[in-house]
């Protein structure tokens, strides 16, 4: 099975949205995919 | 007319023989298919869309009542000394960890119980940062990152599908240009949306999904999106990846393919054709949706905040429309709050 998150975030340089994942990482439930 | 009524002798070990030489065979073909496609990996060379015969055999087999009857079988209670034999050797077969099962095994009646277990308090700490988005699943990370102009997401290379056909054509998205969002306070916001005659203010706008802002007060907003998939040993309930209030919920009842690594590089447009549970919804940034798509194994999705929808239905009950079923949640406008970390939701097994 598979989920998909879609969401609205800031995008200007200095607000951006960060991923703190990228393909291929194992993530569990609870830690930090991105942060504002 | 003796020898006859005794048949070949040789007639059953030799097709038993037979049998056995071919499925090893298909699976030495299959583990040195797999081989290469690591290999390939691992020096870095990006797959793309491969359709092949067993794509195309899959699309002719009954998925949905392979799914059920899988679902059946996995429900069968097992006896209690039996347990957890069952377990170990489905934790031992899908790499599950054991040390983190809330109950003793031996209280799993089946591998269904099993497969959708709780975790023992602790074993999931969520990420307190009040401006982090937490994973809502075990996982692995399949894709991510922003949407751009033609709002497409990468299932291979070579091949894309589009984000309002996974969410739904009707997703809302917020189309208020900055001029509303300044002037608008929540509230009154909250009011707009209320108001069916403004529904269109949040109607999808996904050809231009950065939202611009006149006042330079506020940071221009993008979308972005994360695609997690989930092996089958994993821990399967769903939680909210922030706080939010979900709006609405979507269910296609679609297909039930495999959504392994294998079918997202052999069969086109898997996730907006298998069965799926959308749920959409606004946070503090704004928009927000979560997709639960299903696959053979895993086929039915059942809503903690929903408790009576139910997801992989026979093909009689299944309503044959192409438009996915929605329910908008009470009160509207305001929905379900759920707060980051609250169980959403669990992938049940058939």
């Amino acid at each position: 099975s598979t989920v998909v998150l879609v969401f609205q975030a800031p995008a200007l340089s200095s607000s951006e949205f960060r991923f703190g994942v990228e393909k291929g990482d194992k993530i569990r439930m609870g830690e930090a995919l991105g942060r504002l | 007319s003796s020898s006859g009524s005794k048949g070949n002798p040789f007639l059953v070990p030799g097709a038993t023989v037979a049998t056995i030489f071919m499925l090893g065979a298909l699976h030495a073909r299959r583990m040195y298919s797999d081989k290469k496609i690591e290999e390939a990996r691992e020096s870095g060379i990006e797959l793309e869309l491969q359709p092949d015969v067993k794509a195309k055999f899959l699309r002719m087999l009954p998925l949905r009542s392979i799914s059920r009857f899988w679902g059946v079988l996995s429900g069968t209670e097992l006896p209690v000394w039996l347990r957890p034999y069952a377990h170990r050797a489905w934790a031992r077969a899908f790499h599950s960890n054991l040390e983190e099962v809330a109950l003793p095994l031996d209280q799993y009646a089946s591998v269904k119980d099993f497969f959708v277990r709780s975790l023992k308090e602790g074993c999931r700490p969520i990420d307190s940062d009040p401006y982090s988005l937490i994973s809502p699943v075990d996982g692995t990370i399949v894709r991510v990152g922003e949407l751009k102009e033609g709002v497409m997401i990468e299932q291979v290379k070579g091949f894309s599908y589009s984000v309002s056909s996974l969410l739904g054509a009707g997703s809302f998205l917020p189309l208020m240009a900055a001029k509303d969002i300044h002037e608008q306070d929540t509230s009154q916001q909250e009011n707009n949306i209320r108001d069916e005659s403004t529904k269109s203010w949040w109607r999808v706008s996904l050809a231009s999904p950065k939202l611009r802002e006149s006042s330079s007060s506020r940071p221009m907003k993008g979308l972005f999106y994360c695609v997690i998939y989930l092996r089958p040993g994993d821990y399967h309930r769903i939680h909210s990846p922030v706080d939010w209030n979900v709006l609405l919920r979507r269910h296609f009842t679609g297909r039930l393919y495999p959504v392994n690594e294998r079918a997202t590089r052999t069969i086109k447009n898997l996730y907006v054709e298998n069965e799926r549970v959308v749920l959409e919804g606004k946070w503090q940034e704004g928009y927000i949706a979560m997709a639960a798509v299903g696959a053979t194994n895993i086929g039915s999705i059942e809503l903690f905040i929903e408790p009576d929808l139910r997801t992989n239905q026979p093909r009689k009950k299944l309503v044959q429309s192409e438009a996915p079923e929605e329910r908008v949640y009470e009160p509207q406008g305001t929905g379900v709050l759920l707060k980051k970390g609250d169980e959403v939701g669990v992938f049940n097994m058939g």
